[in-house]
């Protein structure tokens, strides 16, 4: 019904002549009801409108004799360039090279390493799995459990704690198992939870990995700037993989966790078999996002 | 927010800002500031307290749920837990389980998720830690647990029986075919059961939360949501709209991952941490 609605706006925008202002005024109002029932955050959709808005004002828009249809390819470009413009990979150097990933209880991290595991597999590499969830109940043996079902090696240490020697020691270990790329699940965690903020901190500067992705969960709300943002601020992410977009969120989180975190969206979790996994198109979630 | 001053265009709209920050919701977000127009006229000064006082009332109204609930006297209980994959339902349970033990209930937590890696394993710790048993089979269908389950209960007397099940989007169809099977189950044994199902809720959801509530309830009566990961950020407002357009009231709520996070939902508290 909403999607119906953007369409609507759409198509008045581009069957109209000259525009004015107060048409652009309540087409962007429009656009702006969209993006927040889409769960882009306030203040990201704010800024979002003011600059299309500024665009649209301006002399290029209104001088064409289709001005509707300018503001219409306005906010597509925008949306993509604000989702990243292209696609992005993961840069795996070092040897082994070594993932982390972290974020918020329940997004989807364990499921998500054997997801990355299996894949970076299939593109040749040797694979070693690392389970640094030490408090979550049977974490270790879920992770276990994946690794088996894709006879991939999963490094743990059942009792100890300290997930900076687990991670180092399967490091140590990676040259017995022939791994080259080592992918370290680690707990969820609140961003405002000082001790485990610390606890990425040290991990980060411990193993120095090649990349640190940060897993969201597709419906997040408003919420997602706070956790994004925090974790950003904590470490240093390289990445972020949205998942459950199998489900029908619209996914606006995406669009606030890119714009607070200035880092690319690599991948989405499309589904809870671990062959689920696929690149992230910024013109395909700008769609999804406009409805 | 504070004095007495002329309450602006400028000011309605941050609060409208605050609300839909909360995941409360364009629409009902609309709406609410509505009733405050009609209230309190604009530019005319106003007690802020007055204001703020008035929003407090309209949200926690909003959220109370109508009084005269008998529960409990069946036996035995049974609560069918239910929703979105990683929104809590295990841990949940475990809460749950570890409540009515206390109060001298015998309870039984049933294995419901035979799909996910180490689902089994996850509650059977969770049933150690609360002093409930654990019903598991080597099945792979979760009705064919559910049944063997609340055979056993109603034979051995049991008081409360809590079933975990995987975790699904209602975008599944197969899944949600699942869980019609599941409740036709339960009714199968026990006619009037379950006697509570409960849909938990991610305080960090936004606005599909709404899609969530609405597509599961054709599955299953949802009786309440179970809020959880409040100790977040997040506000969960989406449990307001929730409550609002599909009269779903929250009962419980999260507040972090051990046993003892676990409390019941009060209007008044929680409208009050929302405008903090
Ligand atoms: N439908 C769907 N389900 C997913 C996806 N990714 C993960 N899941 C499911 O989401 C739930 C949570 O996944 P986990 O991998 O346990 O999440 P986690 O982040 O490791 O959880 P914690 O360790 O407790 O923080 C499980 O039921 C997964 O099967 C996805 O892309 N689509
Ligand atoms: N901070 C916080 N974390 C919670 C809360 N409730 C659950 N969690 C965490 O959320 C994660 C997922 O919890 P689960 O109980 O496995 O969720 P689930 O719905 O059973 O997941 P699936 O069975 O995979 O669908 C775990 O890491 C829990 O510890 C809460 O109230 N607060
Ligand atoms: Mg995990
Ligand atoms: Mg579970």
């Amino acid at each position: 019904q909403l999607s119906q609605n953007l369409e609507h706006v759409f198509k008045r925008l581009r069957g109209h002549g000259k525009l004015s202002e107060d048409n652009i005024s309540e087409a962007m109002r429009e656009v702006r009801r969209a993006l927040l029932e889409a769960d882009v955050n306030y203040k990201v959709v704010r800024t979002f409108i003011n600059s299309v808005k500024e665009q649209a004002l301006g002399s290029e828009v209104l001088r064409s004799i289709t001005p509707g249809q300018q503001i219409v390819g306005i906010i597509h470009k925008e949306l993509i360039d604000l989702l990243g413009g292209s696609t992005a990979e993961l840069e795996l150097s070092g040897n082994p090279a070594i993932i982390l990933l972290v974020g918020l209880q329940g997004s989807g991290k364990t499921t998500t390493s054997a997801k990355l595991a299996r894949s970076l597999r299939k593109q040749g590499r040797q694979p070693l799995l690392v389970a640094c969830d030490v408090y979550r109940p049977a974490a270790i043996t879920q992770l276990q459990v994946l690794g088996k079902q894709l006879d991939i090696p999963v490094y743990a240490e059942e009792g100890n704690r300290d997930v900076v020697q687990i991670a180092q020691a399967a490091i140590r270990e990676s040259a017995r198992y022939a791994a080259n790329v080592v992918i370290v699940d680690t707990a969820g965690r609140l961003h405002i939870d000082a001790d485990m903020m610390d606890e990425v901190k040290n991990l980060q500067k411990a193993l120095k990995p090649a990349e640190t992705l940060f897993v969201a969960d597709a419906m997040t709300g408003q919420d997602a700037v706070n956790a994004a943002g925090t974790f950003a601020e904590a470490v240093t992410l390289s990445g972020v993989v949205l998942t459950k977009m199998d489900g029908d969120a619209r996914g606006g989180a995406a669009l606030s966790v890119r714009e607070v975190t200035g880092t690319p969206i690599k991948y989405i979790g499309v589904g809870e078999h671990l062959d689920k996994l696929e690149i992230f198109h910024p013109d395909r979630m700008a769609g999804r996002i406009l409805g | 927010f504070t004095g007495s001053v002329p309450l602006t265009e400028q000011m309605l709209e941050e609060i409208e800002e605050t609300l839909i920050s909360a995941d409360i919701g364009v629409d009902l977000s609309l709406e609410i500031i509505e009733n405050l127009r009609k209230n309190f006229p604009l530019n005319q000064v106003v007690d802020m307290a007055t204001v703020v006082a008035f929003l407090r009332a309209d949200l926690s109204q909003r959220m109370t749920s109508k009084p005269g609930e008998a529960e409990g006297h069946e036996k035995p209980y049974v609560i069918l837990v239910v929703g979105v994959n990683g929104t809590g339902k295990t841990t949940s349970i475990g809460k749950l389980a570890h409540h009515y033990s206390k109060a001298g209930k015998k309870v039984l937590l049933v294995a419901g998720d035979t799909f996910r890696a180490a689902a089994i394993e996850q509650l059977a710790i969770w049933s150690e830690r609360s002093g409930a048993e654990l019903m598991q089979k080597e099945a792979t269908d979760p009705s064919a647990v559910v049944f063997d389950a609340l055979q056993s209960a109603k034979q051995r007397g049991l008081d409360v029986v809590i079933i975990d099940t995987a975790g699904r989007l209602h975008t599944q169809k197969n899944l949600m075919v699942e869980l019609d099977k599941i409740q036709r189950v339960i009714k199968k044994v026990i006619p009037s059961a379950p006697h509570e199902t409960v849909l938990t809720i991610d305080a960090t959801t936004g606005q599909n939360g709404l899609i969530q509530a609405r597509q599961f309830s054709q599955v299953t009566p949802v009786d309440h949501l179970f809020l959880t990961k409040l100790d977040g950020t997040a506000k969960g407002g989406i449990a307001i709209a929730i409550h609002h357009n599909l009269d779903i009231p929250v009962k419980y709520i999260g507040l972090g991952e051990q046993i003892e996070d676990i409390q019941n939902f009060d209007p008044v508290s929680y409208v009050e941490a929302l405008f903090q």
